[in-house]
């Protein structure tokens, strides 16, 4: 289960505070996935208090902008510290699509990938198996174009990307530098699907056997 | 080829210090709704009245305290909110009508112990709960937990930390986030708790 709140001694009004917070979490929580289980409680809530004084913040105030940039960027932090937390996680993966048709096709393949067991089994066993990621990609349900779609590993040190599939056509990839890109504790998938312009970000996380291990034993 | 999970260090991740927002009081206790005195009830008040959204799992099956806290900012239009009541021994979910009363009897007990408030009046407390699911809440230990929970309210780091290790399932490290920022010339202050390890794919609206 998810559950977190934030605070601010900021006045802000509640039209401002409802906005801002579905917006923060559409690019945060509602962008990371660990197990790919739903809970029935998942909660987050906002609470501004006002008390350190200063003009109320609504959603024409120029001062609105910043204050969503901040909720944004604290309700990310606490996001990704979630993924990081996932039970067994050893991987901490950023997943960028883009070249979407749409908005909702972006999220679909990201959540879709984010979401695929085999693929986070192959994140845990430090496999590059591309293969993996591109079934997920075309049973998502998003408009894709195999001819189209080009996809890469990126280490988290932000070095040249491993290219595994450029416009349809599969690399030679060099297999020594996969492994060691997916050594590390965290990496990133882009996924370009050639079809537009739109974009998203998601965080995942792999399976190990530690998940499997706790759940057996934890009644929740 | 065997594998081992080797969990990578997460202790980096536990904050060290905090800039928190100025009215809030926190604090995590042990209710014993938990086993071993485990920290389980985190209490967070405002010394004034907030402005205040939540957003909720699109799991048709909502647990009590979603409906409860949704019922609340429905009826309060998101203001006069000074109260928030977690528990993480129980997730007071698929409980029916019992746990829904258990929800509201939170929130009523907060009202009356933290804002003095009778019965009649419009809430001012949320309500969130995790933990075991299909179980009722043991309610004479969320009492006393709210009523020690409230005794020691605070505002240091050390106060967030334990608010944030007593809304814990099977984290392994609490989830404290805080900055300042400044907005044409006023410096405002924002924090920000979370927990979740497990059935963790959220949906929220």
């Amino acid at each position: 289960t998810l559950l977190g709140f934030f605070a601010t001694d900021a006045p802000v009004a509640v039209e401002a505070v409802q906005q801002i917070l579905r917006e923060a979490v559409d690019k945060s929580f509602n962008a990371i996935s660990i197990d790919g289980d739903t809970s029935t409680n998942d909660t987050i809530a906002f609470l501004a208090n006002g008390a350190s004084g200063g003009p109320e913040i609504d959603v024409s105030s120029p001062a609105y902008e910043e204050l969503k940039q901040s909720v944004t960027g604290i309700a990310q932090k606490l996001s990704q510290l979630v993924v990081r937390d996932g039970e067994g996680a050893t991987k901490f993966v950023t997943i960028r699509v883009r070249g979407a048709a749409t908005e909702a096709d972006a999220k679909l393949v990201a959540a879709t990938i984010s979401n695929s067991a085999l693929v986070k089994t192959a994140f845990f066993g430090e496999d590059a198996n591309w293969g993996r990621i591109l079934c997920a990609i075309g049973y998502s349900g998003a408009i894709v174009n195999p001819k189209a779609t080009s996809v890469s590993f990126v280490p988290a040190d932000q070095t040249e990307s491993l290219r595994l599939l450029v416009l349809g056509e599969p690399q030679n990839v060099d297999e020594e530098r996969a492994s060691e890109i997916l050594s590390h504790d965290e990496f990133g998938l882009d996924v370009d699907l050639g079809s537009g312009n739109h974009e998203t970000v998601s965080w995942t996380c792999d399976f190990s056997y530690e998940y499997v291990r706790i759940n057996a034993d934890y009644r929740s | 080829r065997r594998f081992v999970a080797t969990m990578p260090d997460k202790t980096k991740y536990i904050a060290k210090s905090g800039t928190y927002p100025k009215g809030f009081l926190i604090n995590g206790v042990s209710s014993g709704v938990k086993a071993k005195g485990a920290l389980d009830l985190t209490m967070l008040v405002s010394e004034k009245p907030c402005n205040a959204a939540a957003v909720f799992t699109k799991n048709a099956f909502q647990a009590a305290p979603v409906r409860v806290s949704r019922e609340t900012l429905q009826q309060t239009k998101g203001q006069g909110i000074q109260c928030l009541v977690v528990n993480s021994g129980c997730a007071n979910a698929v409980t029916g009508s019992g746990g829904v009363q258990d929800a509201r009897l939170i929130t009523a007990l907060a009202d009356k112990a933290v804002l003095g408030r009778g019965d009649g009046g419009l809430p001012s407390t949320l309500v969130m709960s995790t933990g075991v699911i299909g179980q009722r809440l043991k309610m004479d230990k969320i009492s006393s937990g709210v009523m020690k929970a409230i005794e020691g309210l605070g505002s240091s780091h050390e106060h967030w930390m334990r608010g944030a290790k007593a809304i814990c399932t099977t984290d392994t490290f609490p989830k404290v986030v805080s900055q300042e920022f400044s907005v044409n010339g006023q410096t405002y202050r924002i924090a920000g708790l979370a927990k979740g390890a497990g059935m963790i794919n959220p949906n929220l609206a």
